[in-house]
């Protein structure tokens, strides 16, 4: 069978979809200071698994305004960098009107997404951090 | 209440998988 770790280099979803390369990937990028966008990957996805029901209601609306409070707000951190000014508009608009909705944070997510696909994730592959792995 | 952080942390693992 293929080793894990060379599942890895397969796609982003293969080692985001492995406990074992979360945690390695997340060390990589808390080294490179932006452990913030896998975090808020993952936030984007609890966030619209969470199921519609009552008792669920306040929680949603705490839990967007924090997603929104951590990663969004403040327009200098990692990843309110790499979202577009429309695509954080619309999460505030959305936070403010108290409009919650599961997929409001989807456009973010998909934008944080390319960047990895396109930045950190190459880079992982090609880090000591993944080689001494290896 | 929860805070606002174990909030977040939670919704963070609730999305990761689980252990194969």
């Amino acid at each position: 069978p293929t080793p894990p770790y060379l599942k890895w280099a397969e796609s982003l979803h293969s080692l985001l979809d492995d406990q074992d390369g979360i945690h390695l990937f997340r060390k990589f990028l808390k080294q490179e200071e932006c452990a913030d966008v896998l975090d808020f990957w993952f936030a984007c996805s609890g966030f619209r698994k969470l199921e519609a029901n009552e008792a669920n209601e306040e929680k949603k609306i705490k839990l967007a305004k924090a997603i929104y409070k951590k990663y969004i707000q403040d327009s200098n951190g990692i990843v309110s960098r790499q979202i577009k000014p429309a695509t954080k508009s619309f999460i505030k608009d959305c936070v403010m009107r108290l409009h919650i909705d599961p997929a409001m944070f989807e456009q973010a997510q998909t934008e944080i997404q390319t960047m990895m696909e396109e930045n950190t994730y190459p880079l992982f592959l090609k880090s000591n951090i993944y080689l001494e792995y290896t | 209440i929860d805070s606002e952080d174990d909030l977040l942390q939670e919704c963070i693992s609730s999305a990761m998988p689980k252990k194969k």
